[in-house]
């Protein structure tokens, strides 16, 4: 009970160093345990400071470094406890080129490195073109969806298309 | 244990029938604002057992039949049917015997869902368990619904601890 | 009291149904007073169909549909007293590239039939080419913040350094 | 009556004084996430009378006070300084008189905020009237925070109701 707690936290906490390191591309941040001394009980904090930042609340980050550190907090998760599917819808949006890129790596790696499949829901052209395949959907219909493949060359002209 | 195919008929905006396949790597999803692409993931998300019909964006579960476009009228049953590959014989019991392993969930208007594993009818809560011991299920982290990272980041410390129950 | 409330909502449904019409190429979308006959009581609901589609509750619809809906909603209140400052921080960011081009082309309409000047702050390549200038955050230092002059054709360079 | 220039000093990330000047038409800020686009928006908003530190993002109103980073010390004042172009009379007396109006709003840290018009000292209350009567001011609609689009989708009708009281 508690004692899983306890090592479930440690495990994740690491992976978030690390993880929130690596999508930043430096800086520092951990998990604290707050509200109670009892594992069981106690709520989850995050300590976050981007690189060259002072550790601040989390709400005065910005959209995308919020957003960054809320990934590399999921992945930490996952990767504590690998699952055989992960679907990401639009978790990209936030993010500029740079951070999209650090992403992408990560998100690369995990599939290359695990069996997880990945389903990655996205407008953003650079995390299209590092996808493996591409399945667009399409309404030519109106209201009435379909789903097609994809050329990754072609998928210039889906993301266009309204 | 891997997930395979995903094949949805009157869910949501995919009145017609379509069938994802599911492969190795990155499968990217794409497509212009209100083509279907958040329906297609409320499609596995619902199959494998969410019983919230507000995370999948409805007041009522009988939301996610589809309910009609100007040339089509609405349905009154929604399917969706996930395979999975289980050649590695990693699934748990009583599923283990089984190269495939299909679930189906079907619901029809004001009459609820139906849940059939390999053909033979189930409860939610066996569909739900079967995914919860693939570590992975209608609520699993590595679902990221869109908007869901915001909360994350917005949420109370004690909410935020549920993540450290899926990680144990 | 309640004559210019009534008045108020009558402007500004007329706005938003045809402000809807626009950013979405079509369809329908009205508001109503509910929960109450006294219009200084009752709350404001939003009917919106998308072009082909059904109306239904606002929930169902996408991310992107629903924010192309808000903004049809604040520009109508904006039309129906207009202000001499609007800023906009990445409203665009949940929104296609066909849909951007109509929510730029409705700004630009804006800003030029009105004394209105408006700041845009956008992570979209689309939005910048259609700027009539361009400021460019920086930190150059760590931790603070600096504002430069962005020539349009160097935009690129910017958005992608981090 | 037009927005001209807005000065920033010890405001969140802006420590080193800058100055943007508002020109007629469409103006573009862009630049990598954290760089302090939100930043120089949420100083316009400061100045112009808001009162509510979790509009700000923070949780006191100290919290807009740039706190130091890796190589600079915290400070502590900010302030911030808007410039109004009156050239065409059209401001709210006793301000009409001036070609120019020029807003400040300064913060010492635990002393609160004071602000000041044309150089007088005033009251929040005076700035907000001010922006009022130019159908303007922190909680204008036409200012739309990063993320407060979807507040407008998923708020109740009665917290929507705002936005007709201000069409009105
Ligand atoms: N039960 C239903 N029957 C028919 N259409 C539906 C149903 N439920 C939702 N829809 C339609 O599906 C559309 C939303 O689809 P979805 O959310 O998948 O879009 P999306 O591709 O994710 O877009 P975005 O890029 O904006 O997020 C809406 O226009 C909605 O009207
Ligand atoms: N009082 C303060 N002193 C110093 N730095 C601060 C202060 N308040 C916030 N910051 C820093 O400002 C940064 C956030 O800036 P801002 O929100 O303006 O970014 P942004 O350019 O809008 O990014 P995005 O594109 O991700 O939205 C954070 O890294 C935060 O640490
Ligand atoms: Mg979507
Ligand atoms: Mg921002």
């Amino acid at each position: 009970g508690r004692e899983r707690m306890s090592a479930a936290f440690e495990a994740v906490d690491g992976h978030f160093g690390a993880l929130f390191k690596r999508l930043f591309g430096g800086g520092n941040a951990r998990l604290s345990l707050v509200d109670s001394d009892d594992p069981l009980k106690a709520g989850l904090e995050i300590l976050a400071s981007p690189p060259g930042k002072r550790l601040q609340a989390m709400s005065l980050l910005s959209g995308g470094e919020q957003a960054l550190t809320a990934l590399a907090l999921l992945f930490a998760v996952f990767l504590t406890n690998p699952t055989p599917i992960c679907v990401l819808d639009e978790v990209d949006a936030p993010l500029d080129d740079a951070n999209v890129e650090r992403f992408l790596d990560l998100v690369g790696e995990i599939a290359g490195s695990t069996e997880t499949r990945f389903l990655v829901v996205t407008h953003n052209p650079i995390s299209m073109a590092r996808m493996d395949r591409l399945f667009g959907v399409t309404m030519a219909e109106r209201g009435v969806s379909q789903l097609v493949s994809v050329d990754l060359v072609r998928a210039q002209d889906l993301r266009a298309t309204a | 244990m891997h997930f395979n195919r995903l094949r949805l008929s009157g869910f949501k905006s995919f009145v017609d029938a379509v069938e994802l396949i599911i492969e190795p790597g990155l499968t990217g999803i794409v497509g212009p604002n209100g083509c279907g692409k958040s329906n297609l993931v409320e499609g596995l998300r619902w199959v494998m057992g969410e019983t919230s019909a507000k995370k999948l964006r409805g007041s009522g579960m009988d939301d996610v039949i589809f309910n009609g476009a100007s040339a089509r009228p609405a349905r009154n049953i929604a399917e969706v049917v996930l395979q999975l590959d289980n050649a590695d014989r990693a699934a748990p019991a009583p599923y283990n015997d089984n190269d495939e392993i299909e679930i189906a969930r079907r619901i029809e208007r004001e009459a609820g869902s139906d849940y059939r594993i390999n053909g033979a009818d189930a409860r939610a809560r066996d569909v739900q368990r079967l995914f919860a011991d693939l570590a992975t299920g209608a609520h699993a982290t590595a679902l990221v619904g869109q908007g869901e990272i915001g909360s994350v980041v917005n949420a109370k410390p004690e909410q935020r601890r549920a993540l450290l129950e899926e990680a144990a």
